[in-house]
């Protein structure tokens, strides 16, 4: 899978995946 | 809790004891943000139910390019309205318990 990680200047850890299409609202 | 547009769950289960647990976030609805969004898809990070200010983390949401400045506010609120909904959960799974 595609998934990201982004570390901040203050420490923090963000982890960045796909949003299964199911838990996406329709437009 | 308000439709913000910014959905945020847990992203593990709930044991009712850890103080640092692990959410999700993603946007569901951009035509609720002012600022044009980029979709990167669905960010996960811990938060410290005790410790943290969901402000500080849409900041730092915000400085790494997630979100912009205009959207900041949005983003503190939906993760406000999810640890308060995860902190009276807790509190009433404990009450129930006594």
């Amino acid at each position: 899978s595609t998934t990201t990680q982004v570390v901040t200047s203050a420490g923090r850890r963000f982890i960045v995946s796909p949003v299964p299409e199911s838990r996406l609202k329709e437009q | 809790a308000e439709d913000t547009g910014v959905r945020v769950e847990l992203a593990e289960e709930d044991d009712g004891k850890k103080t640092s647990i692990a959410l999700r976030l993603w946007v569901e609805d951009q035509k609720k943000l002012k600022g044009k969004y980029k979709d990167s898809g669905a960010i996960e990070f811990t938060f410290d139910l005790n410790k943290e200010v969901p402000e500080a983390v849409a900041q730092e949401m915000v400085d790494s390019g997630f979100f912009l400045e205009s959207d900041m506010k949005i983003v503190g609120k939906s993760i406000r309205d999810r640890v308060a909904l995860i902190k009276w959960r807790r509190e009433r799974t404990i009450s129930r318990g006594k």
